[in-house]
């Protein structure tokens, strides 16, 4: 049921 | 030198319990204004922002800056032997390699003192801008929790569909499906039971229902939650401290 996202492509790495 | 008393333990007895599923390992940032957490759960899809400002303390300073690498398993051992009525005093020194808890009893003179070990904790920290959202709900934190749980017994995807003066959390399974909506509603004597939706744009994403189910370990935290959203983002579930705040961001997810 849906494919799940990652934070990593929506903040960037500080 | 960090000395930050609590006038009651349950307030950070509270806060490591809604954490420390999500979190293993985390660093706490302390500074005079407060001490502060950005921890990511090891799946890369929860994102903890803790912010305890001075002003949760009853007695709070903090010299220099300085950082506690504390696993959270440990520390919600030692957090649990304290009661949570007792006042609570977190110590450290300036290059500490523990971080001692100190439970005082208000009516006995009864104290307990416990000393935790730090730990070395190498963490990517993501820089979150200033996000804009499309929605915003604020609601009961229970009334969220309940639909959390039992949206959970029908799927492992929740979905959030927001319109006008509704929100809708839909849950589509194999054996069935459910929804339970929510209207716009205003209890003028007992506001934390009243919901306020803030709408620019229509929502509907779907998030991953065991994430949810383990941000609603905050519901003791606060009698309302906020619920921030927009289309293809992350979403921000919020708890208000007495001073500061638990936020959360999850990630949503997509159609394959």
């Amino acid at each position: 049921s849906g494919q799940q996202s990652n934070l990593l492509s929506f903040f960037g790495k500080k | 030198m960090l000395e930050g008393k609590f006038d009651e333990a349950s307030l950070l007895k509270k806060v490591i319990d809604a954490m420390k599923d999500s979190v293993k390992l985390c660093n706490f940032n302390c500074t005079e204004n407060g001490i502060s957490v950005q921890a990511i759960d090891d799946s890369r899809v929860l994102l903890i922002s803790l912010l305890i400002e001075a002003g949760s303390f009853e007695d709070y300073r903090c010299d220099r800056n300085i950082v506690l690498g504390l696993e959270m398993e440990s520390l919600n051992k030692i957090i649990k032997n304290g009661n949570a009525s007792d006042m609570l005093t977190l110590v450290a020194e300036d290059s500490p390699d523990a971080l001692n808890l100190i439970f005082e009893d208000k009516r006995r003179d009864r104290i307990a003192e416990y000393s935790l070990k730090l730990m070395d904790i190498d963490q990517d920290f993501l820089k979150i801008e200033d996000m804009k959202f499309d929605a915003v709900v604020n609601m009961p934190s229970a009334e969220f929790a309940k639909i959390c749980r039992d949206m959970k017994t029908l799927s492992e995807s929740l979905q959030i569909i927001i319109t006008k003066d509704s929100v809708k959390f839909n849950s589509e399974g194999d054996f069935g499906s459910g929804s339970v909506v929510i209207k716009s509603f205003t209890d003028l004597e007992k506001t934390e039971e009243s919901v306020r939706i803030t709408l620019e744009k229509p929502i509907n994403l779907t998030f991953g229902a065991k994430y949810l189910n383990d941000i609603i370990k905050s519901t003791p935290l606060a009698s309302q939650v906020t619920i921030k959203l927009c289309d293809k983002q992350p979403a921000l579930f919020e708890y208000q401290l007495p001073s500061g705040y638990l936020r959360f961001y999850l990630a949503p997810k997509f159609e394959d």
